[in-house]
């Protein structure tokens, strides 16, 4: 079956969508095939990835909550090997419905039926900014964790917690949760800040810190806009090619683990 | 009393924390006395005014679930004015804990009693990044909402998102609450996006967009790994003069109101 990753910080705003959209259409470009589970409601990952509200009929939501099943959920995206369960504003009430549920973290876990994920290689979930229990879910159902760090003061401060949780979660409801890696996003070579972050962080998380860092490069933030990937939107800029870099480290780790 | 203020937005690393710590500075070095009170599990804003982790005893959430009155969690900062009731991780488990109250949405109002507030002119509440219990309990105890709005298509697309939860709060629960203003943070001038952006936030919400807009700053992102406000590691610095700008802009609109 395919390698399940959570894109998950609780930090907001330091690339966990515009990475979940950018290596799954990296990866496609490779010939995988990627399933993306947008978790946030706030639906970015939906929306980067053209799916137009009237359209998201069944969501994650509808997954987690209302017994849809995962195969009436999936639907295709402008990305040829691209699939994503969407996902609509419904889901900011899943938190407080799911606090009532019995088994409340492993309701995706449960959703995740093996015999519609083996057509694909990645599924990736893209998880909201907290650690609410739509995030545990997340880190219930995954193999592996993908970080992604802003190289910013307030995001490393949040990188211990995160790494607190992942602890428990895997001392708690799932044993085999790995780090994946942790991705430097928005990264500016000419700021002392986001120097210092990476050393940080090399020198706390070693080799788990990916070798390829994504470069802040207007054209990622411009993508989501015409609803495509940064790939065909700017196939030359250095964003495209530094997320071809992660998906090739990222099939490299894979193999290799 | 003091003018409350929820500082507001569900999208992720907008400017919320940067704006309450700064904001809160700038209006303190006018004389006006400013409480911030910190609802983000994070504790960005704790962090950034210099409160260590082991200096908060008493916090946000011993403020709304464990009875802790609310003179005994406020402390002072090294900003003079300025003073804090800090959070910390603790706080992550509010929204659960709070699902099972009653009356779980005005437990931070019900916790702000007036007398311990006369000294204040301002108190600010700094939101994590997500429509939770959290977030609606500081939209039931304040008096107005600022949104920081960061000029990206994502963040734009929360907007609309956002106003129908404040609509709806103003229906079932507070009344009087008013929109403080959308102010536009991390704006580069050169970047096309952000023109439109701007463009289609002051169509859409025309007077409440202010007139004064936060450029991106290196030396705002600088400044809380020295825990201190802009205004003091950087005085001169473009982030400090939007910042005195920004509250002059409110304070003007408070004389106003
Ligand atoms: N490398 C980059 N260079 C420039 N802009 C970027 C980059 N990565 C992301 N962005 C932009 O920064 C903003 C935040 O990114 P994004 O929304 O992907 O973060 P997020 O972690 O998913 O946020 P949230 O916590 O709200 O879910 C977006 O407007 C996005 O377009
Ligand atoms: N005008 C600016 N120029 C440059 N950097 C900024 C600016 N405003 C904020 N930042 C930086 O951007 C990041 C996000 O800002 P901040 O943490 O204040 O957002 P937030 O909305 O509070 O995030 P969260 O949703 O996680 O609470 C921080 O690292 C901050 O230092
Ligand atoms: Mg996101
Ligand atoms: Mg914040």
């Amino acid at each position: 079956g395919p390698r399940v990753v959570a894109i998950a910080n609780q930090k907001g705003g330091v690339g966990k969508t515009t990475t979940a959209i950018n290596l799954a259409a990296a990866l496609a470009e490779m010939g995988k095939a990627v399933l993306l589970i947008d978790l946030d409601p706030q639906g970015n990952a939906s929306t980067g990835l053209g799916i137009a509200i009237t359209e998201r009929t069944l969501t994650s939501y509808d997954l987690l909550l209302d017994g849809a099943r995962l195969t009436d959920v999936i639907r295709t995206t402008p990305i040829a090997g691209v699939s994503i369960c969407p996902a609509t504003t419904d889901l900011s009430s899943a938190d407080i419905a799911m606090a009532e549920t019995e088994g409340r973290t492993s309701l995706l876990r449960e959703a995740l039926d093996a015999a519609t994920l083996q057509r694909f290689d990645y599924v990736f979930l893209d998880c909201p900014p907290s650690l609410s229990l739509l995030t545990l879910n997340a880190m219930v159902a995954a193999h592996s964790v993908l970080v992604p760090l802003q190289a910013e003061f307030f995001a490393l401060e949040g990188l211990s917690q995160l790494m607190l949780t992942l602890r428990s979660v895997r001392e708690s409801a799932n044993p085999d949760l790995r780090i994946e890696g942790v991705v430097l996003t928005m990264y500016d070579r000419r700021n002392n800040l986001a120097q210092h972050v990476e050393a940080d962080a090399r020198e706390t998380m070693g080799d788990l810190v990916c070798r390829t860092v994504i470069p802040r490069n207007v054209r990622l933030s411009e993508a989501p806009s015409h609803a495509q990937s940064v790939l065909t939107y700017d196939p030359a800029s250095k964003g495209s090619s530094a997320y071809r870099a992660l998906a090739r480290e990222i099939i490299e780790r894979h193999d290799q683990s």
